[in-house]
């Protein structure tokens, strides 16, 4: 052991415990900061919010144009119709080979129902809707729907936990602003406890 | 507030933080999300996918209504011939018509596009607000532990019990200081101080207490 005499001890206790106190002050500090980041990141979702709900009115109003185009063009449909059909005719087994080699190759189950409910479909569809690109419009239709859902879902958890946190950071845990580090007193049992998380008012009342 | 003050009667900090971790807790629970159930699959858009799309979400449209097949009209010399039959001779107002709707679709295109990377956006903000909430959870718990510690009836926080010089055949770096130190009335611990950092050195204490403060942190997370 190194010769330390207990005067010296007993400073470097003092000392030490000055730190502690601090490190305490910066563990409530922490909690602060946290919420803090909690707070701006909530501003930063709000505001792509607003851009989110800037580009869906986009979106939607490129939807509409598409579908009013592809309306007025389906009013036009019938004409090269004997070219197309000629080539539907040699479309159609080409598309279905592919397909089922694809779904065989990558989707592993059940290719007999997938082919029959195939061959339905694209006797059931016309050529016209492939020329007017209609499996794309339906693709984007589809989309918008999904992406809808999705932002639904994610506003309905968002909302539940901004109100909560509303809350809990209205608390004057948050609001109360710490005074600097109290001199550490050791001897002083009522300072024992740390001001930041016990303001002496506290006590006082 | 939520944190009931009580004068008189000894804290107890399990009822007095208890409220705040509740509440976190609630928070936690509501921005818990499932991000990969089929309503947060990015939309499956063929004009979008390069390369290797996610071939399920093709199966489960195969599967669906075969539209899915249709995406694969590039392999297949006849339908592409479809898509360029041109009838402006038989109807010059059909194919304008037609020009009109390809420009809009590819417009809405790119503005879904444009929208789907927003929403991956908006999902990275709820992954960041949520591990914000799980490090709020645990700053909070040190904090009522801290304020539980700082009840016990021991003089200092931090008692320095004894100072050591590194015993030969110790594992702790050569020229190093022992330090055996009580923190909040804990079983002693020993923490080293490099010999860079000599015991006169008004960073020593400092280091001490860092690293106690730091080890005792540790075991609490264990």
């Amino acid at each position: 052991d190194q010769v330390v005499s207990s005067k010296e001890l007993q400073e470097m206790s003092n000392q030490g415990s000055k730190y502690i106190n601090k490190e305490i002050q910066n563990a409530v500090n922490g909690v602060k900061e946290i919420k803090s980041l909690i707070v701006k990141t909530n501003e930063e979702r709000k505001s792509l919010l607003h851009v989110l709900e800037q580009a869906k009115k986009q979106k939607e109003d490129a939807l509409n144009e598409t579908r009013d185009s592809e309306t007025r063009l389906k009013a036009l449909s019938g004409v090269c119709n004997e070219t197309m059909m000629a080539l539907w005719e040699e479309c159609k087994p080409c598309l279905k080979q592919t397909c089922m080699k694809f779904y065989a190759r990558v989707c592993r189950s059940g290719s007999g129902v997938v082919g029959h409910q195939l061959e339905e479909f694209l006797n059931q569809s016309s050529p016209f809707y492939f020329w007017m690109n209609g499996d794309r419009v339906d693709s984007l239709l589809e989309s918008d729907r999904q992406q809808s859902h999705m932002l639904d879902i994610m506003q309905d958890h968002f909302g539940q936990a901004s109100s909560i946190i509303d809350e809990l950071f209205r608390d004057k845990f948050f609001t109360r602003e710490y005074p600097g580090i109290s001199h550490y007193q050791p001897f002083d049992l009522l300072h024992r406890r740390p001001h930041i998380l016990f303001p002496k008012s506290r006590f006082a009342r | 507030s939520l944190l009931p003050y009580a004068p008189f009667e000894p804290l107890n900090f399990q009822d007095m933080f208890q409220p705040f971790f509740d509440m976190i807790r609630q928070a936690q629970q509501a921005m818990e999300i499932d991000l990969h159930s089929p309503a947060f699959r990015p939309p499956q858009m063929d004009f979008i996918a390069e390369g290797d799309e996610d071939n399920r979400a093709v199966c489960r449209e195969i599967r669906h209504n075969s539209t899915g097949c249709l995406k694969m009209k590039d392999q297949c010399e006849k339908c592409q011939e479809i898509l360029s039959v041109d009838c402006s001779a038989n109807s010059p107002s059909q194919e304008q018509l037609r020009q009109e709707l390809n420009d809009s679709l590819r417009i809405a295109e790119q503005l879904t596009k444009k929208y789907n990377d927003l929403l991956q956006s908006y999902q990275w903000k709820m992954l960041n607000t949520s591990s914000l909430l799980d490090r709020l959870n645990e700053q909070f718990n040190w904090v009522s532990r801290l304020a539980n510690l700082t009840q016990g009836e021991d003089q200092y926080y931090l008692q320095v019990m004894t100072v050591t010089s590194r015993a030969p055949d110790s594992e702790a770096p050569s020229g190093a200081t022992g330090v055996s130190v009580r923190l909040f009335g804990s079983d002693p611990m020993t923490v080293w101080v490099s010999e860079e950092v000599s015991r006169n050195n008004p960073k020593f204490i400092e280091t001490v207490a860092e690293k106690a403060l730091q080890e005792y942190r540790r075991k609490y997370r264990e």
